[in-house]
């Protein structure tokens, strides 16, 4: 359970606390460092999803999913080539 | 590519694309496995500066420099973080931590798309001509995402991110992953992204035919791509010392074998290994097939490898047989002994000489480029099939396009096999699958936006769908590959593209990001996965009756469940769509037509009358379905013509 895989994290654009005026990546980072000090983020997004991506254990990955603006934490898929 | 330009018409392209002047303005964006920028492919001669929209960037990196990039190759980025979290640091010894293509893949995909135009383009004197991609005058830009472990979808993910705040016009993914729901499915949710920009997003549907439910990439916001042949091949004849004959096909160039008949050996009867007729890697024994022909069966590891484990072993040639996974198909090899790939029934007929034969003997005849093969287009068997697994109401494939033996661009840093011992070195390759017919389409619609600018990526996904051809000029329906027999919607979708059609259709079936939105409401989406997909906080509204049904989509696809049976034994469904026009004033009429009896449609109102361009119509279409075993299918078509124009529409009912 200790082992961390890669997660991508969906935030709800429109829940972020007036405190981060509207720093978005701060709110983001501060989201991950709430459930996982050491966690970096690997890519944050603004247009094709509102989140970014990390790498958690599974028990990471609820707690985060359980705080506010998160809408979910979904592991990362692996895809080939046709 | 060589031979699709006149496969499809473009031949004549100079007077069909009169208004695609601003070819050169349409960027095609390609997540791949990155780019061999000295490719004669990204030749940039005579073009003008990139468009003025264009937010692209070159990025440096391992073997790769800002002057990599010119004209024609206009951006390139890579994209490793997301790989190298899961998998430790990329390996600069196996491959470039940069946009630099060590694969081919991305080289073959990027070129396929806009490539320019190279004379005297051939593999090793294969399918030799002038080769050009189908838009080749756009522009291209390449992300690279997939690496030697596969393709992250962090990665993907800031790929597309990307390629949106770049501008590009067009996004060609070969590439899939299983069957995810679109909430869970990254390439689905950058897609609609894309689609909301305006980008029109074209996938491959996945290599996993014939069997059914095989599809990858089906949202609706994206056009997914199956793979047809081209009506040329490169036959590679079997003789056998029994006096028979039988067609193969290869593309192996090099020593021909002693123009005499050769000792010929079934390598499941040389080798220790119960697998050994797969020829896998050290299971042949050098007694046994030293200086024979050997022959294996496909499957398991890679065609090419097969080759060079006879070749190991000390065998002089190579037929390799098609089992029913792949019944007929002869998909064609740049093997590094001479050998030669033959059909299932072939190949059976041969196993049961070479066994029962005291003293077998074979020999291999290459006969070099063939055109003019009929029939053709046929679909390939690997093109993956409908239904949708996600969505059965929504019919997928879109369409089918060239991917079987398609020549296009290829990396310096791999030989045409791909395998380590192949120390060759080619400008184009022959290669196969979906990721070959993806990026046919992703160049036609960069054709099409150059042509049409203010077409939404709905309307041009509709226009090369309602203009998709489903029988040979004979009014045959085009063949499936896996059967012998007459491939469906499930297996062709709306047909083979026809670009010289696609570019006048007289009517489209369009579609926003809201249409989409009211499609997730339909499928029951929560609001925290619609807000995943879409990223918007809206909620479905409650007084809406929304159905899948009415999505606006240029096909149709009925789904009859065994509890839905009314008084009559009959199920009744309706499904309403809007028909845009995009050409003169006319008047259409409708035309249906269903392969069963128990299937019936009608269609109110049957005649519609466009006075001006960007007029909306709307009819509804009531399917009367009687009682079926379920796991039937039934088929049909929905027609509109002017007597110019057809729009054209598959249907498929399934129960």
């Amino acid at each position: 359970s200790a082992e961390k895989q890669t997660y991508i994290v969906h935030m709800s654009h429109h829940h972020i606390p007036p405190s981060f005026n509207q720093d978005h990546t701060h709110w983001f980072d501060s989201s991950l460092k709430s459930v996982s000090p050491s966690a970096e983020m690997i890519y944050t997004y603004q247009n094709v999803i509102h989140g970014f991506s990390t790498r958690l254990t599974a028990q990471e990955a609820e707690s985060l999913e359980t705080l506010p603006g998160i809408i979910s934490v979904l592991p990362e898929l692996k895809y080939e080539l046709h | 590519t060589t031979r699709t330009p006149e496969f499809l018409g473009l031949d004549q392209k100079s007077n069909l694309f009169p208004q695609s002047d601003g070819e050169s303005d349409v960027v095609i964006g390609v997540l791949d496995t990155g780019v061999w920028p000295e490719s004669k492919s990204f030749d940039d001669t005579g073009m003008g500066p990139a468009p003025s929209a264009w937010n692209g960037a070159c990025e440096a990196g391992t073997n790769f420099t800002v002057s990599n990039c010119n004209r024609k190759l206009i951006g390139a980025r890579f994209f490793a973080k997301g790989y190298e979290a899961t998998l430790g640091p990329i390996d600069e010894t196996k491959e470039s931590r940069s946009p630099r293509d060590d694969d081919g893949h991305g080289t073959h995909t990027s070129t396929t798309t806009g490539g320019s135009v190279v004379a005297g383009a051939n593999l090793l004197g294969y399918a030799p001509g002038s080769a050009r991609g189908m838009a080749s005058r756009a522009r291209i830009a390449v992300y690279k995402v997939c690496w030697i472990g596969g393709c992250f979808s962090s990665d993907i993910l800031a790929a597309m991110e990307k390629a949106i705040t770049d501008n590009v016009n067009v996004l060609s993914l070969s590439l899939g992953g299983g069957t995810a729901d679109y909430y869970r499915d990254s390439v689905a949710i950058g897609a609609f992204a894309a689609m909301e920009k305006g980008i029109l997003v074209s996938c491959s549907a996945g290599n996993a035919g014939p069997t059914s439910y095989s599809l990858s990439n089906v949202s609706p916001w994206i056009t997914t791509v199956g793979a047809g042949t081209l009506d040329r091949d490169f036959p590679a004849y079997v003789s056998l010392g029994n006096g028979r004959n039988y067609s193969g096909v290869s593309l192996y160039k090099g020593p021909t074998l002693p123009d005499k008949m050769l000792p010929f050996v079934y390598a499941g009867n040389a080798s220790n290994s119960t697998s050994g007729a797969l020829c896998m890697p050290g299971t042949l024994l050098p007694d046994k097939v030293k200086g024979k022909i050997v022959l294996c069966d496909r499957g398991v590891n890679a065609r090419v490898q097969k080759g060079s484990v006879v070749k190991e072993a000390g065998g002089v040639g190579m037929v390799l047989t098609n089992t029913a996974a792949n019944g007929e198909e002869l998909v064609a090899d740049a093997h590094m002994l001479p050998a030669t790939t033959v059909g299932q029934k072939e190949g059976d007929e041969i196993r049961k000489y070479v066994i029962s034969d005291s003293a077998p003997t074979a020999g291999i005849l290459f006969q070099g480029t063939k055109l003019g093969i009929q029939p053709s287009p046929v679909v390939a068997s690997f093109s993956s099939r409908g239904p949708n697994t996600i969505t059965p109401e929504i019919l997928k494939p879109d369409i089918i396009a060239p991917g079987v033996n398609i020549l296009a661009g290829w990396s310096g840093a791999v030989g045409p096999t791909g395998l380590p011992d192949d120390t060759r070195r080619v400008e184009f390759n022959i290669i196969s699958g979906t990721s070959m017919s993806c990026p046919h389409v992703s160049g036609l619609a960069a054709l099409l936006k150059a042509a049409r600018p203010e077409w939404s990526p709905a309307a041009i996904r509709s226009a090369l769908m309602t203009t998709a051809y489903t029988a040979y000029k004979n009014g045959k329906i085009i063949e499936d590959l896996a059967t012998g027999k007459p491939s469906t919607p499930f297996d062709h979708g709306a047909g083979h593209v026809d670009p010289v059609s696609a570019v006048n259709p007289g009517l489209v079936y369009d579609l926003t990001a809201d249409d989409y939105f009211d499609f997730l409401c339909a499928l029951n989406y929560t609001p925290a996965q619609i807000q995943v997909v879409t990223k918007r906080n809206t909620t479905c509204d409650t007084t809406k009756s929304y159905s899948i049904g009415n999505l606006n989509y240029p096909s149709f696809a009925v789904v009859v469940s065994s509890d839905s049976t009314g008084k009559t034994g009959s199920t009744v469904v309706k499904h309403t769509r809007t028909l845009t026009n995009v050409g003169p004033a006319s008047t259409y009429k409708v035309t249906t037509f269903s392969d069963s009896k128990g299937v019936q449609m009608s269609v109110v109102p049957n005649t519609l009358t466009f006075s001006k361009v960007n007029e909306k119509q709307s009819y509804t279409v009531t399917f009367t379905v009687g009682d079926m075993a379920a796991g039937s299918n039934a088929f049909g078509r929905i027609e509109w013509s002017d007597g110019k124009y057809v729009v054209g529409s598959p249907v498929a009912v399934s129960w």
